[in-house]
């Protein structure tokens, strides 16, 4: 039963895409078998993962306005992980996107074809709430929210979470909120720990464990183009990625 | 004679709002008058120097789009800095300029009325390149591109610079780029130095001096509603920006 999850959050750097490739990359070490799509024309997830976007042939672009089927786009990592990658022309989506009927569903009916040979399909968003993070919401049955338990990132949950309501009230009933990450999370400021518990209590959501620390580990995987998983191995960063990893596959999202 | 500067980077969570917080706050503490445009529909700047976008009867987006005179919209902080606040309205500047005829060039307009009382006008733009950011660029003498320094960020600068290039061939010949400043830095590793450095030759840019280091001190001061220069008075981050500060102002772009 393949699971399809939107790691959304409109605040800018607060390790969306790093979650994405390090729990994709955790999930295939585990044995599942793992698509990532990289929705942000900025296609630092392509370019993490080892892809120079600008050599790629067909993109997430191509395959959203329906050019190409998703199965000829979809490439494979040197982590072992599928990726649906992104290029630039993405920028051209929302504005493409933008007066198409239905346009809510194209992502969704594009992995239709091919979500079932996966047991994960993890949704790389960008900074923002437009049509492409709103596609991710419409297709996933549940979303992370990675969070860097800071006063700016506590302040847009409120209007993720009413977008997040949006969606399941106009496109996608089922979509289901898997809980906050927190992420580059300083467990020595009582800041952090704060705002996490704020967050928890005020929206009633769920906090996936471990929290992730900050390291400077991080860094160095994209310019290698792997995941910390392979960079940084056995680095405090990968573990907790691991463990999230696992808990993850155990308990699908209750609401 | 008033300088309008653009703070840019389509990359997520660079530190573009603190540095327009912060350098707002350095630049009236030493004698000069100061305007800062909230360009984010997240509002993070408004909110950071203590005002609740929901209270907000006018912003910036009845401000594009003629609604309102700027006069009217601009409001005081505690730390002295004027702001043209940013409302969530502002997400939908996007889909109702897009169509507008001469769309760059209505933050330029409205500037014009205002800009005159001021010796800076700081522009703080959203992590992306659509319709808001071209904006700024287009109103602005100059750009500022905060940096983190990583990977991830320089991969940025190539598309960034190619979008200030269209700027300054179709909307704005007198824009220049100040340059690089490095923000969040972390001066123990290799990477952050490497990475600078490669900017600074690959792409021909000055850096601003002093870089920003990483500090706990800048997460609390959104908390309180106040610039870093009041929270954390002599700390290294708030001497750091007072620097950059005192070298912006002596100095103008070049190129
Ligand atoms: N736990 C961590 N500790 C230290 N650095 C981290 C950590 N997680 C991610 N980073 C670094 O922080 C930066 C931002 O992370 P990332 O690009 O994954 O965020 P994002 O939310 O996807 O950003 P955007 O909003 O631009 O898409 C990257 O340079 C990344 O390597
Ligand atoms: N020098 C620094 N050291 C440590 N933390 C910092 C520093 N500068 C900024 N921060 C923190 O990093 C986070 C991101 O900064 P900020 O919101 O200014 O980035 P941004 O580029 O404006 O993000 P966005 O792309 O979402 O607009 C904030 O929580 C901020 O308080
Ligand atoms: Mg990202
Ligand atoms: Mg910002």
């Amino acid at each position: 039963m393949t699971r399809i999850i939107a790691i959304a959050n409109q605040k800018g750097g607060v390790a969306k895409t790093t979650t994405v490739a390090s729990l994709g990359a955790a999930l295939v070490e585990q044995g599942h078998r793992v698509l990532i799509v990289d929705l942000d024309p900025q296609a630092c997830l392509t370019f993490s993962l080892g892809h120079d976007p600008e050599e790629l042939e067909f993109s997430v672009h191509d395959v959203l306005l329906g050019r190409v089927a998703p199965g000829l786009s979809i490439i494979t990592t040197e982590d072992g992980i599928d990726i649906l990658p992104s290029t630039i022309d993405l920028a051209g989506a929302e504005a493409h996107l933008l007066t198409r009927t239905g346009r809510e569903y194209v992502l969704r009916t594009a992995l239709e074809d091919v979500a079932a040979g996966y047991d994960f399909v993890l949704l790389d968003c960008s900074p923002s709430l437009g049509v492409l993070t709103i596609n991710a919401l419409t297709a996933a049955d549940e979303v992370i929210i990675p969070m860097q338990c800071e006063t700016l990132s506590h302040r847009g949950v409120r209007q993720l979470m009413d977008t997040i309501e949006d969606v399941q009230r106009l496109c996608n009933r089922d979509l289901k909120i898997r809980g906050v990450l927190p992420t580059m999370f300083d467990s020595r400021t009582n800041l952090a720990k704060a705002v996490l518990a704020d967050v928890k209590e005020r929206y009633g959501l769920e906090v996936l464990e471990p929290p992730i620390a900050k390291s400077v580990r991080f860094a160095e995987a994209p310019a290698a183009g792997r995941s910390v998983l392979k960079t940084a191995k056995s680095s405090r960063g990968a573990e907790a990625y691991r463990e999230v990893a696992i808990n993850l596959a155990e308990i699908e999202a209750k609401n």
